[in-house]
């Protein structure tokens, strides 16, 4: 489905710092199973609430000032 | 830690392309030396600057536009710097944030360098958030020191650091044996719990002075006694006062009418210097990071001091009382600890205070336990050299937890 404001910046986000990776070949959206597990990876390094789901507190987190490195903590997009 | 890379070499050169413009550049400058100097006393590194030319790390700052640098920014917050691993070596840092030192406001230059350089030296993010290498900014910290994470970290990369190039403060760590003093003078019993002065110094250590002697105290004991001019040369023992500023890196001693000021353990040229706007005998003597001055202490009065900024002292000494409700007037020590407190000692006491500078409830408390680590019986006789066997109670995680925990078995 299409993704709201918020959900497309998250998506952004994570892309930037590595916790999705944009499929190599194919269409670019993603499947929801891998945004979600992309933002409980996110979510667990950031010591939140794991729920898969773009809460407050995970928003709040995305706004914090950082580096702009990418973040090796999903293993999956690592590996 | 996560690995990216390696130099394969451990002697780097650097060079400072800009500064950013909401720092006087002396201050930029050190915050930049500074971040440095964390990688480097944990690790066989060394980094010489240079001003022209080549150099392996290079620091500079830029905004959304930059002509050698894909990776544009984003205006104030969010993305802060980003660095290239090994063996590229640019660090670069938004000029559109509002970089600071010394106080909680905006970005503190010197912490997000050292991040940077973690990157350049071959450092991934770190899980711990904590860590400094952690990739969300944890925001100004007064003492700030390299998490065990960023230590192990780079110690990986690049081994530890190697007796040779150790510098004064590591001997801290490996006494060579007990200290022999040049002159019969007593060696102080730290379980007494008396002081002549109290230091939060260089690296979040605390200095405890007594005497001819120095010690330092951590969270699991005592560090062994050393003759103060053992550490810094040219100081004399038996001293009024001890201060470290985090915002100068300038460490301040007082004495009867003279100040010593010492950079680390090296004296700065032009020292002593007679003390002539306020009165010689201190006190104690402390370093606010709330407002980044220093205070002195004398009898009942204090005086405020910039160090950066001629001070009218004329409208003082001030009532201590007024300032910093509940202490004792001619305390023998005063401090900020890590903990953001501020601690006065007089006698075997001492007073903590809030942030409010107020005593808190349930001072003042016993010295030799709470701080040195002292059990109930240990004699407080002058003990001759090398027979000092601090009873350290069991190793707790961190000081204020002794405090706690030591008070709660004393009531």
């Amino acid at each position: 489905r299409a993704l709201g404001p918020a959900e497309e910046s998250a998506v952004d986000y994570l892309l930037q710092y590595g916790y999705l990776q944009k499929p190599l070949e194919g269409p670019d959206n993603f499947r929801p199973e891998d945004v979600t597990e992309a933002l409980r990876a996110f979510q667990e390094a950031s010591e939140l609430p794991v729920s898969g789901q773009l809460d407050d507190a995970t928003r709040a987190r995305m706004r914090q000032p950082r580096c702009g490195l990418e973040d090796p903590f999903n293993q999956k997009t690592l590996r | 830690y996560l690995l990216l890379g390696r130099w394969r070499k451990k002697h780097l050169t650097f060079r400072i392309l800009n500064l950013p413009s909401t720092l006087p550049p002396h201050i930029a400058r050190a915050a930049l030396l500074r971040a440095f100097k964390y990688w480097s006393s944990v690790a066989p590194l060394t980094f010489r600057e240079v001003q022209t030319g080549w150099a392996d790390i290079r620091l500079s700052f830029h905004g959304h536009q930059s002509p050698y640098c894909s990776n544009t920014f984003d205006g104030p917050g969010r993305v802060l710097a980003h660095a290239d691993i090994p063996e590229l070596g640019s660090v670069h840092f938004d000029e559109d944030e509002l970089w600071t030192e010394g106080t909680y406001r905006g970005v503190n230059l010197r912490i997000i360098a050292a991040h940077e350089l973690g990157h350049a030296l071959g450092l991934g993010h770190s899980r711990y958030t904590q860590a400094l290498m952690a990739p969300v900014y944890a925001g100004y910290r007064p003492y700030f020191q390299l998490h065990p994470d960023d230590v192990a970290g780079i110690q990986d990369l690049y081994g530890k650091k190697n007796p040779e190039t150790r510098n004064e403060e590591e001997e801290m760590k490996v006494p060579t044996g007990p200290p022999v003093p040049r002159e019969p003078s007593p060696m102080p019993n730290p379980c007494s719990g008396e002081l002549d002065a109290m230091m939060l110094g260089p690296h979040g250590k605390t200095y405890a002075f007594k005497g001819d002697y120095v010690w330092t105290v951590t969270d699991s004991g005592l560090g062994p006694l050393f003759l103060v001019s053992d550490l810094w040369e040219g100081l004399p023992g038996k001293l009024d006062a001890a201060v470290y500023s985090p915002r100068t890196q300038w460490i301040h001693f007082f004495k009867g009418d003279k100040v010593w000021r010492y950079i680390n353990f090296k004296m700065s040229p032009g020292f002593p210097k007679k003390l002539n706007k306020v009165e010689p005998n201190l006190d104690a003597a402390l370093y606010w990071p709330v407002n980044q001055k220093v205070f002195l202490f004398k009898g009942s009065g204090y005086w405020q001091w910039d160090e950066l900024a001629p001070t009218d002292f004329s409208r003082y000494p001030k009532p201590i009382k007024e300032l910093f409700t509940g202490v004792p007037n001619q305390p023998s020590a005063a401090m900020s600890w890590r903990d953001g407190r501020v601690y006065f000692f007089k006698g075997k006491k001492y007073w903590r205070l809030n942030r409010q500078l107020r005593v808190e409830k349930g001072y003042p408390r016993n010295t030799a336990h709470s701080w040195m680590h002292c059990h109930p019986h240990t004699p407080s006789t002058t003990a001759s050299a090398g027979d000092i066997t601090p009873l350290a109670t069991d190793a707790l995680s961190n000081t204020d937890t002794v405090l706690d925990v030591t008070s709660s078995v004393t009531d």
